[in-house]
């Protein structure tokens, strides 16, 4: 049982959530990911430094517990991790889906993770994106009825530590403005639509007739091809480090135009202030990445945090439909 | 009936490495393609 991801990259991520596993519960900090559909946390039976950082699941003090021994191994763009199946409850806010699969990491290679701030992983990408035969998390929500509507939405907040929220089996308008814009899903795998165009000052830059993009909160950037990527970074003046990043002055946020992503005939604007980011010692980076290559679709996008800040989500899969709107 | 998860916002993982001054060997030692040679592995086992 192998699943690849090969467009994560969890560097950058910034949001987590807290869900609990097992009776009595144990608690764990997820990325809740559009971008995955596997849940797993580490085990006790790691023995990698990177698990030492981080709560561990004990199976021997769930009562619920139910191993498979199916072995799991995920590969992300920054690391992987190898380990079990198992099952048990899984708590998330007020909810508890019962005999939810999960993967236990008995390895975390490398130090990928040993610096990460979060624990595991729970993937709300479509069932085929993970392991085969398995129901990931939210479907489980919906086939033991614990939510009223078949899709959940994300509210992510660019100032606070806290305000940032997930909603399950519902959507709560006054976390947007005006009205949700809806555009089908192109491939229910990822959460993937179609990209009309991407432009600046009226101006086609990138995404010229037509593209895919992912809206995935497990990535923090927007990411593209390498030569989008490298044409949008000289646009803005970025100039490239050493180490994959893009430098810029940090006055031209007040100058640099908005990037304008074109989305069923709706624009979606990204100012500089979203796609620049300045850090705690006054350097501004650029929030563009160049994508993991992929050979079946090398004209991918993903619309990571940095979009999804900018505009609220609804992840529609009983429509199998993407909703935007200015976020409130 | 509609249930709202608080997510926190946290310090990344990047800046983790770069505060830690092990950022540019993080990169260098696990490149990003890692993923890549595993997906071509398995479309060319």
């Amino acid at each position: 049982a192998v699943t690849y991801e090969p467009m994560r990259n969890y560097l950058d991520l910034v949001y987590i959530g807290i869900i609990s596993i097992g009776t009595p519960p144990q608690e764990f900090r997820v990325v809740l990911d559009t971008g995955s559909s596997v849940l797993w946390v580490p085990s006790i039976y790691c023995s990698s430094p990177a698990c030492a950082h981080h709560k561990a699941f004990n199976p021997l003090r769930s009562s619920t517990f139910l191993v498979s021994g199916r072995p799991v191994n995920v590969a992300y763009g920054s690391g992987e991790m190898s380990g079990f199946l198992a099952y048990d409850t899984v708590r998330i806010g007020d909810l508890t889906v019962v005999a939810q699969a999960f993967g236990l990491s008995l390895e975390e290679p490398g130090i990928f993770m040993e610096y990460a701030v979060f624990d595991g992983i729970l993937g709300l990408g479509y069932p085929n994106l993970g392991l085969q035969g398995i129901t990931p998390v939210f479907d489980n929500l919906w086939l033991q009825g614990l939510i009223p509507q078949n899709l959940f939405a994300f509210y992510l907040s660019s100032k606070d530590e806290k305000g940032s929220m997930l909603m399950l089996g519902g959507v709560d308008p006054s976390y947007y403005h005006g009205e949700l814009h809806w555009v089908p899903v192109s491939k229910p795998s990822y959460w993937q639509l179609a990209v009309d165009s991407i432009s600046m000052n009226g101006e086609v830059i990138a995404c010229d007739g037509g593209c895919q993009g992912i809206m995935d909160t497990g990535t923090s950037l927007l990411t593209g091809p390498r030569s989008s990527i490298v044409n949008i970074q000289n646009l803005i003046g970025a100039k490239a480090s050493g180490d994959g990043e893009y430098f810029l002055k940090c006055d031209t946020i007040n100058t640099l135009p908005d990037i304008v992503f074109t989305i069923g005939s709706v624009t979606y604007p990204v100012p500089a202030s979203a796609y620049i980011r300045k850090d705690r010692s006054h350097n501004c980076r650029s929030n563009f990445e160049e994508g993991m290559d992929d050979p079946s679709d090398p004209e991918m996008w993903v619309l990571g945090d940095v979009f999804l800040r900018l505009y609220f989500t609804v992840f529609d899969r009983a429509n199998n439909r993407i909703g935007l709107a200015p976020a409130a | 009936c509609l249930v709202k998860i608080p997510l926190m916002k946290i310090k990344s993982m990047r800046e983790n490495l770069r505060e830690s001054q092990v950022l540019k060997d993080y990169l260098e030692k696990y490149p990003r393609s890692r993923a890549h040679v595993l997906l071509e592995q398995r479309r060319n086992p």
